[in-house]
């Protein structure tokens, strides 16, 4: 069982697209995938067309709460892809977690009574407090999405300074598995600024697939489908196809 | 003296973009104005040029510390703005302030000891935490970017729940000035979409101004200055001149 992490403190990167493409493309190869919506907004769950009224149980449950993880996981449209949804209630779990022992390790825990998977992807919030935390702590890899802008290159020294603390005081495995460039607009000069730049700077660490902007991305949310679903001969489509081979590649599974 | 905060826990929506825009247009217009920078990311610091490196005190240092708010404010180099510039440490606040003692109240206190100001504008990080809820206590008024996209909409209902919660425990005085529809495609049908269903459900609330998706507010942080220096005449500075003339306005303020 591979854990995989989509993260960045910027907001409105692709964290969630990303996580919903690469969860549901390793579904429809066969493999065993949970998506883990670990973001308040819980824009993943709904992502999938989950209504978030009908829930009982989420990873609110697990995290601050007792249930056991498996009586949290729902099932979803897509064959081999099930879901841990989130909660709006989240927000509270960052003050919660505050005073609890072990407050930045209760997702590694928990993720440990999981068996029959072959990926667990986790969708973070935009920010480094617990709850990314705890994403970090859990995970094997780290996938950071980051937009063809400028603030969103800024943010990127600040992340990568994280991830070493992380790996050196809490959790020794954890790497970047690559840096995923999205939005990328080939008509505007500050994608090819910031795409220069970050393959420079990172080299190798640079998925080679880049995601385009596309507005079939930004339309299939609303219709709760993941976006091979949506429009499977869309340039979002294609591209996010070639990013999860790019990845099971690098994760070392066939 | 206005206090208002520009907040949506929906990442990459135009917050800083409109905190900027805003807070120099109205110096421009001879409006005493102080932006507060109140996310880790610090980006409305970057944004208006300020080497995060050379600061020796920042917003953290009021909140968390002891230091007065008059020895942290810095001036920009636009005549009538001064910035309290944020920190990247910030990120540590929202655990450190969960064990104090009027926790959600420390910016509120803090502003009390300002003067000679007309308008103070806080820019949020993208999240309902004890920062942004500090933003909320301190403030008279909420202005709410939203692009023009399915997940930012959806988010939009649970936002207003939170503010409505504010408004009735701790800050009575407060209310939504207006919603600003941000990143408008004329182009792309979604963009219609949201803009039909925003002003349905919110009518007069939504602001006349609509500020259109336009590269040149996408380039203009990465030269430290706000739209009107970068590109007076591109569509976004034009449009966000537009929004600073209905916002005094809607402020009362002449
Ligand atoms: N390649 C793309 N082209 C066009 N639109 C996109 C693309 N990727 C994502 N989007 C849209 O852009 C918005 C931001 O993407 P998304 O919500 O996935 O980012 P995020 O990093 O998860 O945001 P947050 O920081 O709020 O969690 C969404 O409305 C999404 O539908
Ligand atoms: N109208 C616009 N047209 C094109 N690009 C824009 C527009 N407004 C903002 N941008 C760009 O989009 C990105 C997101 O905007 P911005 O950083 O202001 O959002 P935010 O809500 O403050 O993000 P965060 O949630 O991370 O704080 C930035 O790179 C910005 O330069
Ligand atoms: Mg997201
Ligand atoms: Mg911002």
């Amino acid at each position: 069982m591979l854990i995989v992490n989509i993260a960045n403190q910027k907001g409105g990167v692709g964290k969630t697209t990303t996580a919903i493409s690469l969860a549901s493309g390793l579904a429809m190869k066969g493999k065993k995938t949970l998506l883990v919506d670990m973001d308040p907004q819980a824009n993943a769950t709904s992502g999938l067309g989950i209504n978030l009224k009908e829930l009982n149980k989420t990873i609110y449950n697990v995290l601050v709460g007792v249930s056991d993880i498996n009586s949290c996981i729902i099932t979803t449209d897509i064959e081999n892809l099930s879901l841990l949804p989130s909660t709006q209630d989240l927000v509270g779990a960052e003050i919660e977690l505050v005073p609890m022992e072990h407050r930045e390790k209760k997702l590694l825990y928990t993720l440990k009574n999981l068996s029959g998977l072959d990926y667990v992807i986790i969708d973070c919030p935009p920010s480094l407090g617990l709850l990314t935390l705890n994403a970090m702590v859990a995970c094997r890899y780290i996938i950071v999405p980051l937009q063809c802008e400028y603030y969103a290159l800024e943010g990127l020294a600040h992340l990568i300074k994280t991830i070493k603390i992380v790996k050196k005081e809490l959790n020794p495995q954890l790497d970047i598995m690559g840096i995923l460039l999205t939005m990328y607009d080939a008509r505007n000069n500050l994608s090819k600024i910031v795409y220069e730049d970050v393959i420079t700077h990172f080299g190798k660490k640079v998925f080679k697939t880049v995601i385009p902007r596309n507005v079939r991305l930004s339309e299939t949310p609303s219709y709760g489908m993941p976006i091979y679903r949506f429009d499977n001969t869309s340039k979002g489509a294609l591209s996010y196809q070639g990013f999860v081979e790019e990845f099971i590649t690098r994760s070392g599974y066939n």
